[in-house]
């Protein structure tokens, strides 16, 4: 066996130059190394392989009750780019980069379209809209009749909907949050802002020499 | 509220698309 010695950093798979990470976000160098002390805890919640699988996801957003959600599982979906079943590290960053206060609204509406396009058919159709709005009403107390969910579709496509031909497509999406901007605040994170702050231990990890910047 | 007919305002708020969850120790 050989010998290496290699740091922990580089024992992550999906591990990648923060700087080369920051180039290619809006976050800084040493942004991108406090991501990766919130990456590791929860890389290694169950499995410590260096990626994010869907439990370990689910387990750092319900903070440890292991429960199934379509709406995690739909964010996790888009996280995995590689379509792997698994996030790594620079999935993780670009991912993350959307969420950024500073990125512009037109990546996040295409973020949140993709997000409820769950079929990937390029539309937010009607069927799929009903299906999410079971799901929440799965995970809440609020009880509603199929009466009143057909009504509150009727209202959102005949808002969003602008051809009428039962589904939403990106123009009519981009239209319809622009009425509508508070449709957008799942799709910004002012944590993004204060990582540095959240995590200050990636200073003792750090492998970059000038982090202030 | 409005909102309560707005499907999507409805589904926004489903603990799952909060991430910022990741965030909080």
């Amino acid at each position: 066996m050989g010998c290496f010695a290699s740091t922990a950093k580089r024992q992550h798979p999906g591990y990648e130059d923060p700087v080369r990470l920051a180039s290619q976000t809006a976050f800084s160098v040493s942004e991108v190394e406090a991501l990766f002390e919130l990456f590791k805890n929860i890389s290694g919640s169950v499995i410590d392989d260096g990626l994010i699988n869907k439990e370990e996801f689910q387990l750092a957003l319900f903070k440890n009750q292991r429960k199934e959600n379509l709406f995690a599982n739909r964010i996790f979906d888009l996280f995995d780019v590689k379509k792997r079943g698994v996030i790594d590290f620079g999935d993780f960053v670009r991912a993350l980069n959307v969420f950024h206060p500073n990125i512009p609204m037109e990546e996040k509406n295409d973020f949140s379209f993709k997000l409820y396009d769950m079929d990937g058919t390029g539309f937010i159709e009607r069927k799929e809209v009903k299906q999410m709005l079971i799901a929440l009403l799965g995970e809440s107390e609020m009880r509603l009749s199929d009466e009143i969910i057909e009504t509150i579709l009727d209202k959102t496509f005949s808002d969003a909907d602008a051809n009428q031909d039962g589904k939403i497509d990106r123009a009519e999406w981009e239209s319809f949050v622009t009425r509508n901007p508070s449709l957008m605040k799942i799709m910004t994170l002012p944590y993004l802002k204060d990582i540095t702050t959240t995590f200050p231990s990636f200073v003792f990890n750090s492998e970059v020499d000038d982090l202030v910047t | 509220r409005p909102e309560s007919m707005n499907a999507f305002a409805l589904i926004s708020r489903s603990q799952g698309f909060n991430l910022g969850n990741l965030f909080e120790k």
